[in-house]
């Protein structure tokens, strides 16, 4: 039955090497070990892993000439990173004890993109041989920009309508000596900052760099002979740190309360659906492949734990880190690397076998 | 020597930038800047750095002035716009300069 | 501003948790700590850190406390409990705190 | 005759490129260049050699069944930790000039374990084509601990000791006046924290955690493809820059004395003999493989620089760091590296042949 | 505790060991380094370190003397022998040392 | 014809990827992106990148017998580093507002020898299968050092020329009173304290370990298996760093004037052709290779970037970095690398066969 196919597969998936790393780094965490990858090092797998992927994309880019099949998957990227938003915002934003400019730059980071994520996620479908579309890769800056930039609108939009609220709850006692109603605060975000900020982040620029480098000049054998083979390897110690992250984050999670948590644990498999369906009806107008529809799915899955926080940290400067940090590192990555990933590559075996 | 004023401003290193701009535009001579970590009130690294890696996620700016005027005006301006919502402290001690290439 | 005094320990970077505990044990708001190296009476890197490598092995930590009483007894504790054995210095400046968030 | 088959198998063996790459490094420091190894990169090559050790010998013991043959060479391993202490403790301790705290500081790290040295050893064992047990390199922690453990326990005494030497002098002059005994100092050492101590240091975590996931996850490919292939590359860079690391401790192992020196030359092979001769009873007792004798003997040869340093600086505060960081990284692992690796396989050679 | 005196020196990191040895010869108990970077009036990357890396081109060099008279003899040495033509400030603060092994 | 033939192999050479992360680089530091490589993994690549040209040169050295036909290339790099200097201080030192010291502080630059570059050049001559002898990276310091001495020199004979022309108006006045003429300072600089700092350099030390590891040790294994298929791709990081930089030092050298620019974009394509035509010399005499001319062309349009500058920092302390630093990184080394290289190769290619 489908279930019993789906729970064969999504178990196998378990057990991929990537998975042990990240478990291990919880342990290692744990334990409180000394252990350390060293920060110049962790930034360093970082950008390898993004060029590489920038890379096969823009060569595979290069030798093929369809790119109009790419804008309706482009679209509900977008679509999706702009409705996570929002999600977060009238649920985990209207909850008890919960400040909205906390649930928005949460949501803000779920909607936005993890370079890590992604890169596990092409690493199981290669070793499961799923095709996928080379330029599906390049979905990333089509969810993140908009999800950043919609949490950033979002939370000025909020902020001004408390400030107007303030404000007029301030002035209602002068209303006779003051006839004058209260000036319109027009704070409108310039949004252009924003993208230009997101763009110019460290993970971004390697993964439009490796793009720019195969569309342009063909880098085939330096991918085939450096960037590739080493990609797994590289995977499997960022998989590590990222384990010994969510474990460090998980005291400043506690302090921000429960409702973080439960959000960051379904938001991510929620959100990943979305896509998944978002991403089956591309399948149905357009061909887009499987594959490619994984791929949509695991990226609204994925929530940002290195490009998102800094532009969330300058654009919204009221919210409090732990909180959307907490969420994203301790929660919502390891729930989209440990059963996204496997739930939704499952999910399209099983699609693609009936 | 000449008597001066070292500012002292620990933030997150976010701001390094537009903390130099405050400084510049205030007229200072100049700025030292370090790497630093610590525990203050907020307690947050606030920058997605791994907390697991091996460095410090605040900066640690100081600011040599003349006078005294200028390190409260320089640490006023940036207190009022960032430490409303960034972690910050600053604070100035007494200093003689000896030797400087332009002060 | 305020009145403070900015108490500074340099140490070996092993026993950052240690002297962190007995600052907070102090009541003080916080403290800053940064990598630092240097030459002392001891000059050795007691630490296994290969000393071919490009880093430091100590590190300076700054305590701004409201009272010299606070400052000192910090001093004091942790020269008594670690100073015996460890390589550090302990001193205190005079400063003025401008802006703190607990202070 | 067995003289002259095993000097030709030993001076072939100090001809392999981990060896020039170790004097290399003392040459490069003693011309005081200005070639550094970045602290980042040193860190991420150990823990990278200690992974690969870690997952190799998991991914084995995942595939054989019989673990129960590692009994006894572990509890030889644990012996030899301990006798190392007692032997450095009643001969060095016991010279003109050295300072007893010293001593025992570093005889511990003479017991303790090198997780490059061991890095070496395996290499040659490899290209040696000599067999050895895949659990032969979780032999590490039942040396190192155990040795640790003991020197702090052993200094810990003798403080106490000269404590109450020191109080019964003190209150000898006053005995008619007061009455009391002096009180007995009971300052029982917790050992449970030092061990703890130890098993969080960075490399026995790394050690750890490739054992760990070798075992409960499938790793090979991750393992063929990325951390066994870097392997001897790496280690020849983590020779480098021993070397370089025994050449700048050079100047700190003359300020303590000569007898340091002396000790730090005969120790790694003395340690390494007494090893060897447990493991020989192994291999009648249990059929410990020569590849496992000569695994013990040289982890009895080495001498920590990385990790035991930090356990002893805290748990023997009043030793002087200059005496046992310098006796081990100027001297002792020069010696087992150069000297002591060739000797073991040369020997273990020849006993095979014979 | 004792009156002494804080000499900060901030320069370029080739100068390090000269620096050092001015410092050793004039008498000093010891020295603190830190890697720090900057701005002034010469507003130079004079090392030709990457300027894309994440690592400061100076240092900060703190020396605790008894006397003002050392640490303007030390700072006096350095200006005259080096900060004709590279880039370096050096100011003098009052501190009290509270614990040093040799001080 | 010979300049259509030699455009097609230019052209052709500007496709190789090693100039498109290159120019990627340029363009990544040109949008102001936050995207940074590391310092310790900067440093790490430099030295994997010298030593592993270093091993190559030195395992063949060891296999050739003849190093003889090494001395009259030798001698035309050493003559080429000086006369690099001498035409910089008599062209680019007379023109109008431009300091002398800072002039012959850029032409020390220019003839001293960039790794990089080099590194660069020996890949494409590789994947041109280009034959050139094993120990053509060995003339490095044969062009380095004299340059960087030669700098220093000049730079203290103007200096002592200045002092003595200074105080020689100074006591014109006084001539009546005073009849002792000025004292002549006797300032002679001390070449062998230069030649020492440079062999000290990290780059160069790395060489000259890997010559001596390759010629006294046998390293081919963990050259074939590490060092060697690492190196394009390492390569490829470092020319991503070197565009990056070269963005980034542009600002600096509008501050000097626009006569550095002209000089830096002239001086690698002529130093380039004065020591192609030396190497065509030794061609005839001594039977140099064509890929050994090339190697030598490049080497002479090479401009340090990372062991020079500290030299002459403290070679030529009033020289101000900006000019000589700006004039290499932001344009020397660029077009060396994207003009220099392919031309060199273009026009050697086209005279082999002619
Ligand atoms: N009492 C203190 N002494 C020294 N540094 C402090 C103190 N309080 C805060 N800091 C520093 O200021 C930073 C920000 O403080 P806060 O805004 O209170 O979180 C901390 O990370 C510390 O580095
Ligand atoms: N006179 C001094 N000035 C500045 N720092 C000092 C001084 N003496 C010692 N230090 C610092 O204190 C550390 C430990 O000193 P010591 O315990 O004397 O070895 C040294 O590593 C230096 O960083
Ligand atoms: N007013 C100032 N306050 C703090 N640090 C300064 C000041 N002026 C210069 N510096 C530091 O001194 C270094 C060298 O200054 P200069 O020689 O003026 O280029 C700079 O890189 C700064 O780190």
């Amino acid at each position: 039955t489908f279930l019993s196919e789906f729970g064969a597969l999504f178990l196998d998936k378990l057990q991929s090497p990537t998975l042990g790393f990240l478990i291990g780094g919880m342990v290692v965490a744990a334990v409180n070990s000394r252990l350390q990858i060293p920060e110049a090092v962790y930034k360093f797998i970082v950008f390898m892993l993004l060029i590489k992927v920038g890379l096969s994309g823009g060569i595979a880019i290069r030798n093929t000439e369809n790119l109009v099949e790419m804008l309706l998957p482009a679209l509900f990227a977008t679509l999706t990173g702009i409705a996570i938003v929002f999600i977060g915002r009238y649920s985990l934003g209207l909850l008890p004890k919960v400040k909205m400019m906390d649930a928005i730059a949460t949501a803000g980071l779920f909607g936005a993109v993890s370079g890590s994520t992604l890169a596990a996620a092409l690493t199981l479908l290669d070793s499961e041989e799923m095709f996928y579309e080379p330029w599906a890769a390049a979905l990333y800056p089509f969810m993140d920009i908009p999800a950043l930039v919609t949490a950033i609108v979002l939370a000025s939009i909020y902020a001004t309508k408390q400030r107007q609220a303030a404000e007029a709850r301030l002035n209602q006692g002068e209303y006779f000596d003051d006839q004058q109603p209260p000036q319109p605060q027009n704070t409108r975000i310039k949004i252009w900052p924003i993208i230009q900020d997101s763009l110019q982040g460290s993970a971004l620029s390697a993964l439009l760099l490796g793009l720019g480098l195969g569309i342009l000049t063909d880098p085939t054998s330096v991918y085939d002979n450096f960037f590739n083979p080493a990609f797994r390897g590289l995977l499997s110690i960022l998989m590590l740190v990222m384990g010994m992250e969510a474990a460090a984050r998980l005291g400043e999670l506690r302090k921000v309360g429960q409702w973080y948590a439960i959000y960051a644990f379904i938001a991510p498999l929620l959100h990943g659906f979305i896509a998944f369906g978002f991403g089956m009806i591309a399948h149905q107008i357009t061909g887009f492949s499987y594959g490619g529809v994984v791929i949509l799915a695991v990226i609204a899955a994925s929530s940002s734990d290195i490009s998102g926080p800094p532009t969330l940290r300058a654009g919204i400067p009221k919210a409090n880190p732990s909180a959307y940090i907490g969420s994203s590192t301790a929660v919502g990555t390891p729930v989209a690397l440990a059963l996204g990933i496997p739930l939704y590559i499952g999910l399209a075996q099983t699609l693609m076998d009936m | 020597g000449r008597q001066a004023y070292m500012l002292v401003i620990v933030t997150e290193k976010l701001l390094l930038k537009q903390v130099a701009k405050v400084i510049d535009a205030a007229g200072a001579t100049g700025y030292t800047v370090a790497a630093a970590g610590g525990k203050g009130s907020r307690n947050v690294r606030s920058s997605g750095q791994p907390s697991v890696g091996d460095s410090f996620s605040n900066i640690k700016i100081e600011v040599l002035t003349p006078t005294k005027e200028m390190a409260t005006m320089i640490a006023n301006k940036v207190a009022a716009e960032f430490f409303e919502d960034y972690s910050g402290i600053a604070y100035v001690c007494n200093a003689e300069v000896l030797f400087a290439h332009k002060f």
